[in-house]
């Protein structure tokens, strides 16, 4: 009968939710059977307890995650309300190994093009990209010994969903920005969201991208091992629409700043040695009053 | 004041609970009567740290404690929970009072390690007690 099966369902879900790790619970279900409550844990229980061992992230990259952390969050992991993106969201990937070099020609400041692909399956339908950088994370050990400008080179790989080319050629939506190196840049951000938001929107869920700098005046073999020793990371800020993510826009919609296309947002921005992360690429001094 | 007031000759008559002094005293500061409580945990004693970087400790609260009957006046309850608490006392006891629950909530910030070893930054509604009610 209908409820000794609504009953059964219920203790059979009560079991399943003792054994759980109950975080799981949070997060958002998308996709065709959505309707199923028992979805998530199924989820779960099929993922991450009989799979393989958990991965473990690129220290440097954890690093500027927790400082990004640090940044939008109390120490009681509130989010600060002075913010004033609408990002609940970041998500860094890193390029799945191996990361290609094409030849390039280091004495004339050319640097061999790297070869990245970026999975992307974590982000959820329900979550809207805003904003997308890739990250280059420069050895603190490495000193650029001179200002530099350089140019930022990326051609995007036709994706795989269009069916118009095979993976891997690059025959479509080239890139490129002018970024300024100085000394003490711990980070370098590219802003790459005019590329991304596209490809995201359409559920293009494996990105593929070959990048490549021209730095004519900086020095040679100092910057290129900052670019080159490390591939760079990935990262999406994005705002996840679901019930359980928190949405600031209610307390934002009569503040003073009012919403920027994400898109006006090229470019580049690098942030200095000891500073947290960019928050929306935007400067954090405040603005002289007149 | 809280402190407590010496016991005049007509109190020195009555039980110790029911002097005047005491009973101004649970009237201000009732005892047992729905609060917000402390409650801190480490996600390493859930096991959790593994994939949970920040924050590292989480002090999610909790109400608990009794409903008195004039919840109006102190919780902002709707009136539904004054008729549920009269249903209760005059009509069916098998109709539950009111309960201690939280009435607002502060969201939390989270640093996870996904499975692929992407790293994820999330906010999170509604992970913190802030204020208790009875309904």
């Amino acid at each position: 009968c209908p409820a000794s099966r609504e009953e059964a369902q219920i203790s059979v879900s009560a079991k399943l939710e003792s054994e759980l790790e109950p975080w799981s619970l949070l997060q958002p279900v998308d996709g065709e059977h959505s309707s199923d409550p028992l979805l998530p844990l199924f989820k779960v229980l099929s993922g991450s307890r009989s799979g393989p061992p958990r991965l473990q992230p690129d220290a440097r990259a954890l690093h500027y995650m927790k400082k990004l952390y640090k940044t939008y969050a109390t120490k009681e992991g509130i989010p600060k309300s002075t913010r004033s993106h609408l990002y609940n969201t970041v998500r860094l990937f890193t390029p799945h190994p191996p990361q290609k070099f094409a030849s390039g020609d280091r004495g004339t400041g050319i640097f061999p093009s790297a070869d990245l692909l970026f999975n992307l399956d974590r982000v959820a339908a329900v979550e809207h990209l805003l904003r997308s950088v890739l990250l280059y994370t420069l050895n603190s050990s490495v000193s650029l010994s001179s200002a530099g400008k350089c140019v930022c080179s990326l051609v995007m790989a036709e994706p795989r969903a269009s069916g118009k080319a095979l993976p891997g050629a690059p025959s479509s939506f080239p890139f490129s920005s002018q970024l300024e190196l100085r000394k003490n840049f711990r980070w370098i951000e590219i802003d790459v969201t005019s590329l991304l938001q596209p490809l995201v929107a359409s559920n293009e869920r494996s990105v593929h991208m070959f990048v490549n700098f021209t730095c004519p005046k900086a020095g040679p073999g100092r910057l290129s091992s900052a670019l080159l020793s490390e591939p760079p990371s990935l990262i999406l800020y994005l705002n996840d629409t679901s019930a359980q993510a928190h949405h600031r826009w209610y307390s934002l919609r009569y503040g003073k700043r009012s919403l920027r296309d994400p898109g006006q947002r090229r470019g580049v921005a690098a942030c200095p040695a000891g500073e947290g992360p960019a928050e929306g690429g935007r400067s954090p001094r405040p603005r002289p009053r007149r | 004041g809280r402190e407590t007031l010496s016991p005049g000759p007509l109190e020195s008559l009555l039980p110790a609970s029911f002097t005047p002094s005491q009973h101004f005293k649970r009237f201000l500061f009732p005892h047992d009567e729905c609060e917000l409580l402390d409650f801190r945990l480490s996600f390493r004693q859930l096991r959790w740290d593994h994939w949970i970087v920040a924050p590292q400790r989480y002090n999610p609260r909790f109400c608990k404690g009794g409903c008195p009957r004039a919840v109006r006046h102190r919780y902002g309850s709707p009136l539904h929970t004054v008729v549920q608490n009269i249903i209760y006392e005059k009509l069916d006891a098998s109709v539950p009072r009111p309960s201690c629950v939280p009435a607002a909530y502060n969201p939390l910030s989270v640093l996870t390690i996904e499975p692929d070893a992407s790293i994820a930054y999330k906010e999170y509604e509604n992970m913190i007690a802030t204020r208790c009610t009875c309904r």
